[in-house]
């Protein structure tokens, strides 16, 4: 369960967009401390990064050394991943 | 209200008698049971062939009512990172919903077990996805599992319920979508089945779902037994149908799988809509295998129908369909479903259009409304873009406004029909307005989209609000979704009774030969038509001529008239030198009878094995509508659709590849589409799909499977182990950090550099600079370094030092 109410809770997994296969993705990825742990599902270009020395869970976006991620000119696009309440209906 | 019901259907299943929405036959009591499941698997369709796939907390794969029809190709474990979707077993109960939604999809019949799904013959798989934090990497990997495999993802979950919550698919999940509509089922399109809201009691609004709401799913309802509106139901514009589910404790129930091999009748709500919607588009895609993700939706429009299902709100569209922000078009109707199915044409590339109302400012005042209008000429300038017949209109805001929850927005379309894009919530006080949220509307489906479009907006305060902060609508787009033709043929069957084209002969030839002359009684001494024979004529017509050159038509009750050649529908009678008619549904023949056409009217096909028109092929055959005739299939097929190529069953030693049959290759070969041959598989497969290691279906002899490979040793970082559901040993991946490993969990032998080995797991070689005595005497006392979050603390420092 979401222990910060609304607010949003901050995960230790990121989607990016890298162009140049695995190989590339692979090397960005231990560039910044992260693990890539593969494509994500269909979507072309997109991989799955963990990084183990974040926190699992914060209610914060924490910076850090790992944050550069979103700045280097070969990663077109980043996103910490947020947890989504989600109920069954 | 059904009679006894003489075609009735008996399964030995022990809760088949209880299944009241798929079947009445209770004598002592009345019984309304109108989805007509019963009647589409009299048909002949039962889901074969069809993949469907549950997005939930798992499926309990070996429960004796599933297990003859799951499939481990349609279920991952995208929580747990492997192939097994068995759900987390606990005390609470808590990952029972997958199986008792997939229960309602594929539950097998006559197995003396629990009861019958609604595509019993249907492939059922689970992706355990809500067991753990769901984030939208994990939703887009659900969604994008084996999109050329599975034909169906049906998902009973979304943004929490509470009356407050704006929520919607995140931008990967949004791509997902968007790939499985275009890639999917090899072009077709992925089929996405959800259901609506379950917030009735909070006063939600599906709207405010942006999965519901999503151009790309199907959205489904709820209704009891009786026609009444649940007390979970929440109304929206986005919802296309309905089915039965649970209802109130005074009526009756529907009846599902349950975890540890149970059933049970404790499933509620719109979660068990979604499952019975998408057990029937397995039906029909059983029937149809080429319907695109659009036609099930344009399927699902025309054959749904307001029945029993009470509302206030039904309304008719322009275009005649009845729709309600309940029940959106209403019950499915499954037979209805599988004969439309049987002759559809798939319905034209959609088109978009979206304008912009010019920007200014609108400030919403408390207690009154705003009113903006566009008008459209739905891009008939642009023929990429122009939409002339609707299917979704979505409208995409930018409202600032005190108190989210006063709004009420609606949608006015060019023929005066409006539908609620979004209603008031009483317990939505947000401040956070709709940042371009998209709000969606099927009720203007067949609409015209040309004309003017009202958006209005309405403030209800519902508390004190200070009068002076006022909303504001920034801007809205309008987005038109549609085709710029009439996407269905005078052909198709407009209602499931209408399934048989007949074409009335008398009507057929009164309109081809509207031959209502006067008799001139009057002698005529003027010139006589061209085509007039000898004996001249009582007047300048055709019709008046005494006798003819060429060929005569029609007779005395239908008023004769001479012609140069014979229209279509007749021949021309040599000897008697009169235009005869064809057979019934001929449009060239060169006689009378059933066996002398030579080409149908439209709507029929030319069966050359005895020259006669049909409307159906014979086996091994298919109907090409550029010729009219009917063809012979590729000599693989037995049965194909609207190509030759384009199959639907095999023959014998075949087996159907998407739309080919290919030939059955042996373990160990793949076929080569482009060589057309069975060519071997790489050395570590068993089976496979072509020829590269990343292709193993099932791992050669004293191979593991790793990843998507198999190994003949796991690499570093990976141990050999078997897997539950898997019939070969896998290669887990150790612990992180780990290079070699005995196992799950602390086994760890050998770690990667920059880590040491403490106490079988793999720590930082950082240092901890406060690692005093006491810090770590407080660390050793908690065991502390037995928890995973603080290994890579100061474990290695205080175990190093003693």
């Amino acid at each position: 369960s979401v222990a910060f109410g609304h607010r949003d809770v901050y995960t230790n997994h990121w989607a990016v967009r890298i162009t140049g296969g695995q190989e590339q993705a692979d090397k960005i990825s231990a560039k910044y401390g992260y693990m890539n742990l593969g494509q994500i599902g269909s979507l072309e270009d997109h991989y799955h990064f963990h990084h183990s020395r974040i926190v699992r869970r914060a209610a914060y976006a924490l910076k850090g050394p790992h944050s550069f991620i979103h700045m280097d000119p070969e990663v077109d696009w980043a996103q910490q991943q947020v947890v989504k309440p989600r109920v069954k209906r | 209200h059904a009679q006894i019901d003489p075609s009735f259907i008996h399964f030995n299943d022990p809760k088949w008698f209880n299944m009241w929405y798929i079947h009445c036959n209770d004598k002592s009591s009345h019984c309304r049971s109108e989805m007509n499941i019963q009647a589409a698997w009299q048909r002949g369709y039962t889901g074969k062939n069809v993949v469907v796939t549950i997005l939930d907390d798992g499926i309990e794969r070996n429960h004796p009512d599933l297990a003859q029809n799951y499939d481990h190709l349609a279920s991952y474990d995208v929580n747990g990172n492997d192939h097994d979707p068995t759900p987390r077993y606990d005390s609470r109960n808590e990952n029972i919903h997958g199986t008792r939604c997939a229960g309602e999809v594929a539950a097998v019949a006559n197995n003396s077990h629990c009861m019958v799904g609604i595509a019993y013959n249907a492939h059922i798989g689970g992706i355990r996805m809500l067991d753990g934090d769901v984030t939208d990497i994990v939703e887009a990997k659900s969604l994008g599992i084996r999109p050329d495999y599975i034909d169906i993802y049906s998902a009973s979950w979304g943004p929490k319920d509470d009356g407050k919550t704006v929520d919607g698919p995140g931008p990967l999940t949004k791509q997902a979508f968007e790939r499985g509509i275009k890639k999917g089922r090899k072009g077709l399109g992925s089929i996405f089945v959800w259901a609506s809201g379950n917030g009735g009691r909070q006063g939600d609004h599906c709207s405010c779902d942006g999965y519901t709401s999503s151009i790309y799913t199907i959205s489904i309802s709820s209704t009891t037994e009786n026609g009444n509106r649940p007390w979970y139901l929440e109304a929206c514009s986005s919802i296309l149908a309905t089915t039965y589910s649970s209802g109130d404790f005074n009526e009756r129930k529907i009846v599902t799988t349950d975890i540890r091999q149970r059933c049970t009748d404790g499933h509620t709500g719109t979660s068990v809509s979604a499952p019975i919607v998408a057990g029937i588009i397995a039906l029909a895609l059983e029937a149809n295998f080429l319907l695109t993700w659009r036609d099930v939706q344009h399927l699902l429009v025309r054959t749904s129908r307001p029945v029993h299902l009470k509302a206030d709100d039904w309304r008719t569209n322009a275009a005649g369909h009845r729709v309600s922000h309940l029940y959106g078009f209403g019950l499915v109707d499954a037979e209805a479903m599988v004969l439309e199915a049987e002759k559809w044409r798939t319905v034209p590339s959609q088109h978009t259009c979206s304008q912009m109302p010019e920007r200014r400012i609108r400030y919403i005042h408390a207690g009154q409304s705003v009113n903006s209008s566009i008008t459209t000429s739905g891009c008939s300038e642009e023929p990429e873009q122009h939409v002339d017949h609707l299917e979704h209109v979505v409208v995409k805001v930018l409202v600032v406004h005190p108190r989210r929850g006063d709004l009420e927005i609606n949608l006015i379309s060019p023929s005066g029909m409006k539908s609620q894009l979004l209603a008031k919530r009483l317990f939505d006080s947000s401040n956070e307005g709709f940042r371009n949220w998209e709000f969606m509307t099927v009720h203007f489906w067949g609409e015209k989209a040309e004309g003017t479009w009202t958006l209005e907006i309405i403030d209800s305060p519902s508390k004190l609000r200070n009068p002076e902060v006022l909303g504001n609508l920034k801007e809205w787009t309008l987005i038109l979704h549609g085709t710029s033709q009439n996407p269905y043929q005078p052909y198709s069957g407009q209602h499931s009774s209408s399934r048989m084209l007949e074409i009335p002969a008398s009507q057929e030839f009164q309109e081809e030969q509207q031959l209502e002359a006067e008799e001139e009684q009057d002698e005529y001494n003027g010139s006589c038509h061209s085509e007039c024979g000898d004996q001249g004529c009582d007047g300048p017509d055709a019709e008046h001529c005494l006798n003819c050159v060429h060929f005569s038509l029609g007779s005395l009750k239908s008023d004769r008239s001479c012609v140069s050649h014979c229209p279509l529908g007749h021949y021309e009678d040599m000897v008697s030198r009169r235009c005869r008619r064809c057979y019934k549904g001929c449009e060239r023949c060169v006689g009378q009878s059933a066996g002398d056409c030579v080409s149908c009217r439209r709507g029929l096909y030319l069966n050359r094995l005895n020259s006669s028109c049909t409307d159906t092929c014979p086996p091994g055959y298919f109907a090409d509508e550029n010729q009219r005739q009917c063809l012979k299939c590729h000599d693989t097929c037995m049965r194909c659709l609207r190509y030759a190529d384009r199959c639907t069953a095999c023959r014998e030693r075949y087996s159907l590849a998407g739309m080919t049959c290919v030939p059955q290759c042996t373990d160990g070969t793949f076929f080569h589409l482009e060589e057309m041959t069975c060519s071997p598989c790489h050395s570590s497969c068993r089976t496979c799909t072509g020829p590269g290691k990343e292709e193993c279906i099932q791992c050669a002899e004293d191979y593991l499977q790793q990843e998507w490979g198999c190994v003949q040793t796991c690499t570093p970082g990976f141990y050999s182990g078997e897997s539950a559901g898997v019939p070969h040993k896998m290669c887990h991946r150790c612990e992180e950090n780990c290079l070699s490993c005995s196992g799950p969990g602390t086994t760890c032998t050998k770690c990667k550099e920059g880590y040491s080995l403490v106490s079988r797991t793999c720590i930082v070689n950082a240092s901890c600079n406060n690692a005093d005595e006491v810090f770590c005497e407080m660390v050793k006392s908690n065991r502390l370094c037995e928890k995973k979050l603080y290994r890579q603390f100061c474990c290695r420092t205080c175990l190093m030092n003693g």
